[in-house]
């Protein structure tokens, strides 16, 4: 996955990310795809989640799913998540949770208990960040004012580990990305999409930062790769929501 | 080389996208009991989750000739049992929607904690 949030020069926050899954499940040799990938993409929806029919918050789901990956609440934050891979993952909570330890929260349920609960998106970086977790996870957490902006890094079983790494801290000043690797770390050789993103991003340059600024860069190889299901735009300040599927023709990485 | 994109340049133009990759717009009525408020979504897309249940079903077959979602059908119920509310009730209420066995829809909501690994 990527995740990213940029400043324009007005202090408008556009939030915008790219979910990619299904490595390794199932390779079509003909077509030069992804099984699963290839099959979760036709139950890619929009949702608009609503009491007392208005809306609390906008989300993007694949079909049957009832957590929360990439969502909205108008006028106040979105909320994205990439994969942490870890071998202290999620298995070994799962594996707990049959034992009869539940004291830690499903990632999909915490997101969405964030986008219904929260009021302002220091609540949400509070709860996302103290909750004890299930797995390990990446959040991505945007506001609806300059500067807020921040990735979340959790380990799992844990409430008191978070990394929140802010866009002041991330010495880009108007933008924060996130793939799937730790920020104080390089990203491995064989799955570097964070440098080629900033190097887009910086050829954009903060006067360009907008929705189809974020879509180019979201369209470009690596960050667009085979395992990429669909692209989701987010500016808050408005409550806009737009989400495209992504095909990856050949030549095209296969993650 | 990982300093560029494998292009060797950034994208332009992209935007907007044609219109027929735009993805389905619908309501999630929280105000429901949450056993009925996924049932027109997955109820009129319930294909494209038998696609997928097959998909992952086919590729597990082939280490677990067919023995993993025997497991999966009858141990994931219990988990449903124990996840905390309004969540057990979601998946029971899209288990019973589409007539997928629990612990598959189940199986689909833990992906991402199963996947970390």
């Amino acid at each position: 996955c990527t995740s990213v949030i940029v400043e324009d020069t007005s202090g408008v926050l556009y939030h915008a990310r790219n979910l990619d899954f299904g490595l390794f499940l199932g390779w079509d040799f003909m077509n030069h795809t992804w099984l699963v990938t290839e099959a979760l993409r036709p139950i890619v929806v929009e949702l608009d989640y609503q009491r007392q029919g208005k809306t609390l918050f906008r989300g993007v789901n694949f079909v049957g799913y009832v957590g929360i990956l990439t969502a909205m609440k108008p006028n106040l934050f979105s909320l994205t998540m990439d994969e942490r891979f870890n071998l202290n993952g999620g298995f070994i909570g799962i594996i707990e949770w049959l034992l009869g330890d539940h004291s830690t929260t499903w990632m999909g349920f915490l997101t969405r208990q964030v986008m219904e609960n929260a009021t302002s998106y220091t609540v949400a970086q509070k709860m996302l960040a103290t909750t004890k977790l299930l797995a390990p996870a990446y959040f991505i957490l945007g506001g609806n004012k300059s500067g807020e902006a921040c990735v979340i890094t959790r380990d799992r079983g844990s409430n008191t580990d978070a990394d929140i790494w802010t866009m002041a801290d991330s010495g880009n000043e108007w933008f924060i990305l996130e793939t799937n690797y730790d920020h104080w770390k390089k990203p491995p050789f064989f799955d570097d999409r964070r440098t080629p993103a900033i190097k887009c991003l910086n050829q954009m340059g903060q006067k360009n930062a907008s929705v189809s600024g974020l879509f180019n860069l979201l369209s470009t190889q690596p960050n667009l790769n085979k395992l990429t299901t669909y692209t989701a735009l987010m500016q808050v300040n408005i409550n806009k929501m737009e989400t495209y599927l992504q095909y990856c023709s050949d030549p095209c990485w296969p993650w | 080389e990982s300093q560029l994109p494998p292009t060797g340049k950034c994208k332009n133009g992209a935007y907007p996208p044609e219109s027929s990759r735009k993805v389905p717009k619908y309501v999630i009525n929280l105000d429901l009991p949450p056993e009925q408020r996924w049932t027109k979504l997955v109820t009129e897309n319930k294909q494209g989750l038998y696609n997928l249940l097959a998909a992952i079903r086919n590729l597990t077959n082939v280490i677990f000739h067919g023995k993993l979602f025997i497991l999966i059908d009858k141990y994931m119920p219990l988990i449903v049992n124990t996840l905390p509310y309004p969540f057990g009730e979601e998946i029971a209420g899209i288990a019973n929607a589409t007539g997928i066995p629990m612990g598959e829809v189940a199986l689909f909501n833990l992906f991402y904690e199963i996947f970390t690994v």
